[in-house]
Protein backbone atom coordinates (compact mmCIF):
# COMPACT_ATOMS: atom_id res chain seq x y z
CA UNK A 1 0.00 0.00 0.00
CA UNK A 2 1.19 3.23 -0.87
CA UNK A 3 2.68 5.00 1.83
CA UNK A 4 2.55 8.66 2.39
CA UNK A 5 4.13 9.53 5.42
CA UNK A 6 5.74 13.56 5.75
CA UNK A 7 3.47 14.20 2.59
CA UNK A 8 1.91 17.79 2.69
CA UNK A 9 -0.89 19.25 1.09
CA UNK A 10 -0.52 22.89 0.36
CA UNK A 11 -2.91 25.63 -0.10
CA UNK A 12 -1.76 28.01 -2.54
CA UNK A 13 -2.89 31.42 -2.75
CA UNK A 14 -1.78 32.87 -6.39
CA UNK A 15 -2.74 36.93 -6.69
CA UNK A 16 -2.28 37.30 -10.03
CA UNK A 17 -2.00 35.65 -13.47
CA UNK A 18 2.06 35.44 -13.67
CA UNK A 19 1.61 33.72 -10.07
CA UNK A 20 -1.09 31.34 -11.73
CA UNK A 21 1.85 30.66 -14.61
CA UNK A 22 4.64 30.33 -12.27
CA UNK A 23 2.67 27.42 -10.47
CA UNK A 24 1.46 25.70 -13.33
CA UNK A 25 5.33 25.52 -14.36
CA UNK A 26 5.81 23.57 -11.49
CA UNK A 27 3.42 21.00 -12.71
CA UNK A 28 5.64 20.31 -15.22
CA UNK A 29 8.22 19.21 -13.24
CA UNK A 30 7.60 15.35 -12.97
CA UNK A 31 10.40 14.63 -10.41
CA UNK A 32 8.78 16.21 -7.46
CA UNK A 33 5.89 14.29 -8.56
CA UNK A 34 3.50 16.90 -7.10
CA UNK A 35 -0.36 15.75 -7.19
CA UNK A 36 -2.65 18.81 -7.57
CA UNK A 37 -5.81 17.98 -6.15
CA UNK A 38 -6.75 21.72 -6.87
CA UNK A 39 -4.96 22.34 -10.27
CA UNK A 40 -4.37 26.21 -10.94
CA UNK A 41 -6.97 27.76 -12.29
CA UNK A 42 -7.63 31.62 -11.84
CA UNK A 43 -6.22 34.35 -9.38
CA UNK A 44 -8.28 34.19 -6.19
CA UNK A 45 -8.95 30.37 -6.80
CA UNK A 46 -6.60 28.35 -4.00
CA UNK A 47 -4.58 25.83 -5.45
CA UNK A 48 -3.91 22.47 -3.13
CA UNK A 49 -0.78 20.19 -4.14
CA UNK A 50 -0.05 17.48 -2.19
CA UNK A 51 4.03 17.55 -1.92
CA UNK A 52 5.92 14.27 -1.20
CA UNK A 53 8.52 14.56 1.94
CA UNK A 54 11.46 14.77 -0.71
CA UNK A 55 10.03 17.95 -2.42
CA UNK A 56 8.87 19.76 0.31
CA UNK A 57 12.02 21.83 0.92
CA UNK A 58 12.00 23.08 -2.79
CA UNK A 59 8.43 23.70 -3.30
CA UNK A 60 8.36 25.91 -0.03
CA UNK A 61 11.71 27.41 -1.20
CA UNK A 62 10.34 28.12 -5.04
CA UNK A 63 7.19 29.57 -3.74
CA UNK A 64 9.15 31.85 -0.92
CA UNK A 65 11.52 32.78 -3.52
CA UNK A 66 8.33 34.07 -6.25
CA UNK A 67 6.83 35.97 -3.36
CA UNK A 68 3.84 33.25 -3.55
CA UNK A 69 1.62 32.56 0.07
CA UNK A 70 0.85 29.23 0.46
CA UNK A 71 -0.10 27.58 3.98
CA UNK A 72 0.07 23.93 4.98
CA UNK A 73 -3.73 22.42 4.78
CA UNK A 74 -2.99 18.87 6.24
CA UNK A 75 0.65 18.45 8.08
CA UNK A 76 1.06 14.83 7.17
CA UNK A 77 -1.55 13.13 4.80
CA UNK A 78 -0.41 9.23 6.49
CA UNK A 79 -1.76 10.43 9.35
CA UNK A 80 -5.45 11.62 8.48
CA UNK A 81 -5.21 8.05 6.47
CA UNK A 82 -4.63 6.40 9.24
CA UNK A 83 -7.21 7.93 10.97
CA UNK A 84 -9.75 7.21 8.02
CA UNK A 85 -8.70 3.30 8.09
CA UNK A 86 -9.09 3.05 12.12
CA UNK A 87 -12.98 4.76 12.19
CA UNK A 88 -13.82 2.25 8.80
CA UNK A 89 -12.54 -0.51 11.38
CA UNK A 90 -13.98 1.01 14.43
CA UNK A 91 -17.25 1.40 12.50
CA UNK A 92 -17.19 -2.54 11.41
CA UNK A 93 -16.35 -4.19 14.16
CA UNK B 1 -21.77 -6.86 6.76
CA UNK B 2 -25.00 -5.23 7.15
CA UNK B 3 -28.28 -7.51 6.97
CA UNK B 4 -30.41 -5.14 6.42
CA UNK B 5 -30.20 -1.17 4.54
CA UNK B 6 -31.78 -0.08 7.66
CA UNK B 7 -28.41 -1.97 9.78
CA UNK B 8 -26.15 -0.18 6.97
CA UNK B 9 -23.50 2.51 8.33
CA UNK B 10 -23.97 5.42 6.01
CA UNK B 11 -21.61 7.68 8.41
CA UNK B 12 -18.60 5.75 7.24
CA UNK B 13 -16.83 4.82 3.93
CA UNK B 14 -17.07 1.48 2.28
CA UNK B 15 -15.03 -1.57 0.53
CA UNK B 16 -16.29 -1.74 -3.46
CA UNK B 17 -17.86 -5.16 -2.30
CA UNK B 18 -19.36 -3.75 0.64
CA UNK B 19 -21.25 -0.85 -1.57
CA UNK B 20 -22.51 -4.10 -3.97
CA UNK B 21 -23.66 -5.89 -1.17
CA UNK B 22 -26.07 -2.79 -0.09
CA UNK B 23 -27.23 -2.15 -3.94
CA UNK B 24 -28.17 -6.20 -3.40
CA UNK B 25 -29.93 -5.22 -0.32
CA UNK B 26 -32.02 -2.38 -1.91
CA UNK B 27 -33.21 -4.06 -4.16
CA UNK B 28 -34.16 -7.02 -2.10
CA UNK B 29 -36.25 -4.76 -0.14
CA UNK B 30 -37.57 -2.81 -2.87
CA UNK B 31 -38.20 -4.91 -5.96
CA UNK B 32 -41.49 -2.99 -7.25
CA UNK B 33 -39.45 0.34 -6.91
CA UNK B 34 -35.17 -0.37 -7.10
CA UNK B 35 -33.56 -2.98 -9.94
CA UNK B 36 -29.91 -3.34 -11.14
CA UNK B 37 -28.53 -2.77 -14.31
CA UNK B 38 -25.25 -3.98 -15.16
CA UNK B 39 -23.97 -1.83 -18.11
CA UNK B 40 -20.68 -3.36 -18.34
CA UNK B 41 -17.27 -4.55 -17.02
CA UNK B 42 -14.45 -2.38 -16.02
CA UNK B 43 -10.94 -2.39 -17.72
CA UNK B 44 -10.16 -5.04 -15.08
CA UNK B 45 -13.21 -7.16 -15.55
CA UNK B 46 -15.54 -5.69 -12.45
CA UNK B 47 -18.89 -5.23 -12.86
CA UNK B 48 -20.49 -1.99 -13.58
CA UNK B 49 -23.45 -1.18 -11.86
CA UNK B 50 -26.42 1.09 -12.39
CA UNK B 51 -29.21 0.83 -9.59
CA UNK B 52 -32.73 1.97 -11.63
CA UNK B 53 -35.72 3.52 -9.74
CA UNK B 54 -38.85 3.13 -11.36
CA UNK B 55 -42.42 3.09 -10.58
CA UNK B 56 -43.84 1.80 -13.94
CA UNK B 57 -44.31 3.16 -17.78
CA UNK B 58 -41.81 2.53 -20.40
CA UNK B 59 -38.83 4.37 -20.97
CA UNK B 60 -39.66 7.21 -19.05
CA UNK B 61 -38.20 10.76 -19.15
CA UNK B 62 -35.49 9.88 -16.83
CA UNK B 63 -32.64 11.94 -14.61
CA UNK B 64 -29.07 10.41 -14.68
CA UNK B 65 -26.67 10.68 -11.33
CA UNK B 66 -22.98 9.52 -11.26
CA UNK B 67 -20.49 9.60 -8.50
CA UNK B 68 -17.31 8.36 -8.15
CA UNK B 69 -15.69 8.67 -11.74
CA UNK B 70 -12.50 9.82 -9.94
CA UNK B 71 -12.43 6.75 -7.49
CA UNK B 72 -10.13 8.94 -4.72
CA UNK B 73 -13.43 11.60 -4.02
CA UNK B 74 -14.88 8.80 -1.80
CA UNK B 75 -17.43 11.51 -0.10
CA UNK B 76 -19.08 11.17 -3.34
CA UNK B 77 -19.48 7.41 -3.32
CA UNK B 78 -20.73 7.78 0.05
CA UNK B 79 -23.14 10.14 -0.49
CA UNK B 80 -24.23 8.19 -3.91
CA UNK B 81 -25.45 5.14 -1.32
CA UNK B 82 -27.51 7.41 1.28
CA UNK B 83 -29.13 9.11 -2.01
CA UNK B 84 -30.05 5.75 -3.14
CA UNK B 85 -31.31 4.46 0.63
CA UNK B 86 -33.43 8.06 0.25
CA UNK B 87 -34.82 7.59 -2.65
CA UNK B 88 -36.22 4.54 -1.56
CA UNK B 89 -37.64 6.57 1.98
CA UNK B 90 -38.77 9.39 0.33
CA UNK B 91 -41.37 7.30 -2.55
CA UNK B 92 -44.34 7.71 -1.27
CA UNK B 93 -43.33 9.65 1.97
CA UNK B 94 -42.54 13.13 0.31
CA UNK B 95 -44.68 14.58 -2.14
CA UNK B 96 -42.39 16.39 -3.86
CA UNK B 97 -40.28 13.98 -4.24
CA UNK B 98 -42.87 11.64 -5.20
CA UNK B 99 -44.43 13.66 -7.95
CA UNK B 100 -40.88 13.25 -9.66
CA UNK B 101 -40.90 9.88 -9.38
CA UNK B 102 -44.47 8.99 -10.35
CA UNK B 103 -43.25 10.70 -13.94
CA UNK B 104 -39.63 9.94 -14.11
CA UNK B 105 -36.78 7.71 -13.45
CA UNK B 106 -33.70 7.42 -12.04
CA UNK B 107 -30.56 6.27 -12.74
CA UNK B 108 -28.00 5.79 -10.00
CA UNK B 109 -24.26 4.52 -10.69
CA UNK B 110 -22.62 4.53 -7.32
CA UNK B 111 -19.20 3.37 -8.40
CA UNK B 112 -18.69 4.75 -12.00
CA UNK B 113 -14.81 3.85 -11.82
CA UNK B 114 -14.76 0.07 -9.77
CA UNK B 115 -11.01 -0.62 -10.47
CA UNK B 116 -10.23 2.46 -9.49
CA UNK B 117 -12.07 2.98 -6.60
CA UNK B 118 -10.76 -0.85 -5.94
CA UNK B 119 -7.45 0.41 -5.98
CA UNK B 120 -7.76 3.30 -3.14
CA UNK B 121 -8.49 0.45 -0.51
CA UNK B 122 -5.74 -2.01 -1.79
CA UNK B 123 -3.10 0.30 -2.64
CA UNK B 124 -3.41 3.90 -3.07
CA UNK B 125 -5.94 6.05 -1.55
CA UNK B 126 -5.16 8.68 -3.62
CA UNK B 127 -6.13 7.21 -7.05
CA UNK B 128 -7.94 8.97 -9.33
CA UNK B 129 -7.97 7.54 -12.88
CA UNK B 130 -8.97 4.16 -14.46
CA UNK B 131 -6.69 1.24 -13.96
CA UNK B 132 -6.42 0.60 -17.68
CA UNK B 133 -2.52 0.10 -19.03
CA UNK B 134 -1.31 2.61 -21.62
CA UNK B 135 1.03 0.40 -23.96
CA UNK B 136 4.35 2.32 -24.62
CA UNK B 137 3.51 3.85 -20.93
CA UNK B 138 4.65 2.12 -17.35
CA UNK B 139 2.29 4.82 -16.47
CA UNK B 140 -1.27 3.94 -15.52
CA UNK B 141 -4.79 4.96 -15.79
CA UNK B 142 -6.87 8.38 -17.91
CA UNK B 143 -8.81 10.55 -16.37
CA UNK B 144 -11.99 9.39 -17.25
CA UNK B 145 -13.70 12.56 -16.91
CA UNK B 146 -11.59 13.85 -20.02
CA UNK B 147 -12.50 10.90 -21.78
CA UNK B 148 -15.32 11.94 -23.48
CA UNK B 149 -16.23 12.79 -26.77
CA UNK B 150 -16.58 16.94 -26.11
CA UNK B 151 -13.46 18.50 -27.44
CA UNK B 152 -11.67 15.71 -26.77
CA UNK B 153 -7.84 16.23 -26.56
CA UNK B 154 -7.86 19.75 -26.63
CA UNK B 155 -7.12 22.14 -23.97
CA UNK B 156 -7.90 21.39 -20.38
CA UNK B 157 -6.48 17.75 -20.18
CA UNK B 158 -3.01 16.41 -20.99
CA UNK B 159 -1.86 14.03 -23.74
CA UNK B 160 0.97 12.19 -21.15
CA UNK B 161 -0.15 9.28 -19.54
CA UNK B 162 1.41 10.07 -16.40
CA UNK B 163 -0.57 13.06 -15.60
CA UNK B 164 -3.21 12.74 -13.58
CA UNK B 165 -5.90 14.85 -16.68
CA UNK B 166 -4.34 12.37 -18.93
CA UNK B 167 -7.29 12.17 -21.61
CA UNK B 168 -5.94 8.32 -23.44
CA UNK B 169 -5.94 7.70 -26.31
CA UNK B 170 -9.15 8.36 -27.48
CA UNK B 171 -12.52 9.49 -26.85
CA UNK B 172 -14.73 6.77 -25.08
CA UNK B 173 -11.14 4.87 -25.11
CA UNK B 174 -12.03 3.45 -21.38
CA UNK B 175 -14.52 1.22 -20.66
CA UNK B 176 -15.90 2.94 -18.22
CA UNK B 177 -16.80 5.77 -19.93
CA UNK B 178 -18.06 3.88 -23.24
CA UNK B 179 -20.58 2.10 -20.98
CA UNK B 180 -22.26 5.13 -19.66
CA UNK B 181 -22.25 6.53 -23.12
CA UNK B 182 -23.77 3.64 -24.76
CA UNK B 183 -26.42 3.72 -21.97
CA UNK B 184 -27.03 6.93 -22.30
CA UNK B 185 -27.59 6.79 -26.26
CA UNK B 186 -29.35 3.56 -26.18
CA UNK B 187 -31.83 5.22 -23.57
CA UNK B 188 -32.59 8.02 -25.27
CA UNK B 189 -35.03 10.25 -23.02
CA UNK B 190 -32.72 10.84 -20.60
CA UNK B 191 -33.48 15.03 -19.17
CA UNK B 192 -30.54 15.23 -16.82
CA UNK B 193 -26.98 14.22 -15.85
CA UNK B 194 -25.98 14.98 -12.72
CA UNK B 195 -22.07 14.03 -12.18
CA UNK B 196 -20.88 14.22 -8.57
CA UNK B 197 -16.77 15.25 -7.36
CA UNK B 198 -15.35 16.59 -5.17
CA UNK B 199 -14.06 18.79 -3.79
CA UNK B 200 -14.32 22.84 -3.50
CA UNK B 201 -18.27 22.87 -3.35
CA UNK B 202 -19.18 24.31 -6.91
CA UNK B 203 -22.20 23.41 -8.96
CA UNK B 204 -21.11 23.34 -12.54
CA UNK B 205 -22.85 23.42 -16.02
CA UNK B 206 -21.17 23.38 -19.99
CA UNK B 207 -18.73 24.13 -20.92
CA UNK B 208 -15.61 23.19 -20.00
CA UNK B 209 -13.99 22.38 -23.17
CA UNK B 210 -14.80 26.11 -24.61
CA UNK B 211 -15.88 29.53 -23.53
CA UNK B 212 -18.70 29.49 -25.64
CA UNK B 213 -21.70 29.80 -23.62
CA UNK B 214 -24.46 27.07 -24.00
CA UNK B 215 -27.71 28.48 -25.55
CA UNK B 216 -29.66 27.54 -22.31
CA UNK B 217 -27.08 29.41 -20.06
CA UNK B 218 -29.97 31.61 -18.41
CA UNK B 219 -31.78 28.58 -17.21
CA UNK B 220 -29.07 26.40 -16.00
CA UNK B 221 -27.61 29.65 -14.62
CA UNK B 222 -30.80 30.12 -12.77
CA UNK B 223 -31.33 26.69 -12.06
CA UNK B 224 -27.85 26.55 -10.48
CA UNK B 225 -28.78 29.79 -7.95
CA UNK B 226 -31.57 28.12 -7.02
CA UNK B 227 -30.06 24.54 -6.25
CA UNK B 228 -27.19 26.41 -4.33
CA UNK B 229 -29.62 28.71 -2.09
CA UNK B 230 -31.25 24.83 -1.30
CA UNK B 231 -27.72 23.59 -0.33
CA UNK B 232 -26.89 25.87 1.94
CA UNK B 233 -30.27 26.55 3.41
CA UNK B 234 -29.49 23.20 5.51
CA UNK B 235 -25.89 24.21 7.05
CA UNK B 236 -25.14 26.99 5.66
CA UNK B 237 -22.52 25.47 3.39
CA UNK B 238 -21.38 28.13 0.39
CA UNK B 239 -21.58 26.85 -3.04
CA UNK B 240 -20.21 28.80 -6.07
CA UNK B 241 -21.73 28.20 -9.51
CA UNK B 242 -21.44 28.68 -13.19
CA UNK B 243 -19.70 27.28 -16.22
CA UNK B 244 -16.86 24.97 -15.77
CA UNK B 245 -14.27 27.31 -17.98
CA UNK B 246 -15.40 30.46 -16.43
CA UNK B 247 -15.41 29.03 -12.57
CA UNK B 248 -12.48 26.90 -12.64
CA UNK B 249 -10.62 26.40 -15.97
CA UNK B 250 -10.76 24.92 -18.81
CA UNK B 251 -11.57 21.01 -19.14
CA UNK B 252 -11.78 19.02 -22.29
CA UNK B 253 -13.37 15.54 -22.84
CA UNK B 254 -15.72 16.41 -19.55
CA UNK B 255 -19.37 14.18 -19.15
CA UNK B 256 -21.74 16.73 -19.42
CA UNK B 257 -20.28 19.04 -22.15
CA UNK B 258 -20.81 15.72 -23.92
CA UNK B 259 -24.46 14.75 -22.49
CA UNK B 260 -25.10 18.50 -22.74
CA UNK B 261 -24.12 18.24 -26.88
CA UNK B 262 -26.44 15.06 -27.03
CA UNK B 263 -29.47 17.71 -25.97
CA UNK B 264 -29.92 16.86 -22.46
CA UNK B 265 -30.31 20.22 -20.91
CA UNK B 266 -29.96 19.41 -17.56
CA UNK B 267 -26.27 18.90 -17.13
CA UNK B 268 -24.78 19.38 -14.47
CA UNK B 269 -21.21 18.88 -12.32
CA UNK B 270 -21.07 18.72 -8.43
CA UNK B 271 -17.65 19.44 -6.41
CA UNK B 272 -18.69 18.21 -2.83
CA UNK B 273 -17.70 19.55 0.17
CA UNK B 274 -14.56 20.13 1.45
CA UNK B 275 -13.82 24.14 1.33
CA UNK B 276 -9.76 23.51 2.28
CA UNK B 277 -9.25 21.47 5.18
CA UNK B 278 -9.40 18.06 4.53
CA UNK B 279 -9.63 18.15 0.76
CA UNK B 280 -10.23 14.44 -0.67
CA UNK B 281 -9.65 13.03 2.79
CA UNK B 282 -13.20 14.41 4.75
CA UNK B 283 -13.88 12.84 7.27
CA UNK B 284 -16.58 10.25 7.56
CA UNK B 285 -18.91 12.35 9.99
CA UNK B 286 -19.36 14.61 7.13
CA UNK B 287 -20.77 12.38 5.09
CA UNK B 288 -24.34 12.29 6.28
CA UNK B 289 -24.84 16.09 6.60
CA UNK B 290 -22.62 16.45 2.94
CA UNK B 291 -24.83 14.35 1.27
CA UNK B 292 -28.53 15.74 3.22
CA UNK B 293 -27.53 18.69 1.75
CA UNK B 294 -26.25 17.65 -1.57
CA UNK B 295 -30.02 16.28 -1.82
CA UNK B 296 -31.75 19.53 -1.36
CA UNK B 297 -30.10 20.55 -4.78
CA UNK B 298 -30.54 17.48 -6.54
CA UNK B 299 -34.37 17.81 -5.81
CA UNK B 300 -34.18 21.04 -6.91
CA UNK B 301 -33.03 20.32 -10.12
CA UNK B 302 -34.94 16.99 -10.30
CA UNK B 303 -37.87 19.36 -9.44
CA UNK B 304 -37.13 21.88 -12.48
CA UNK B 305 -36.47 19.13 -14.87
CA UNK B 306 -39.82 17.23 -14.12
CA UNK B 307 -41.71 20.93 -14.29
CA UNK B 308 -40.10 21.81 -17.21
CA UNK B 309 -40.26 19.05 -20.04
CA UNK B 310 -38.74 19.34 -23.46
Amino acid sequence: KEDFVGHQVLRISVADEAQVQTVTELEDLEHLQLDFWRGPARPGFPIDVRVPFSSIQAVKVFLEAHGIRYRIMIEDVQSLLDEEQEQMLASQS
Amino acid sequence: RARSTSTFNYDTYHTLEEIYDFMDLLVAENPQLVSKLQIGNSYEGRPIYVLKFSTGGSNRPAIWIDTGIHSREWITQASGVWFAKKITEDYGQDAAFTAILDNMDIFLEIVTNPDGFAYTHSKNRLWRKTRSLTSGSFCVGVDANRNWDAGFGMSGASSSPCSETYHGKSANSEVEVKSVVDFVNDHGNIKAFLSIHSYSQLLLYPYGYKTESPSDKDELDQVAKSAVAALSSLYGTEYKYGSIITTIYQASGGSIDWTYNQGIKYSFTFELRDTGRYGFLLPASQIIPTAQETWLALLTIMEHTLNNPY
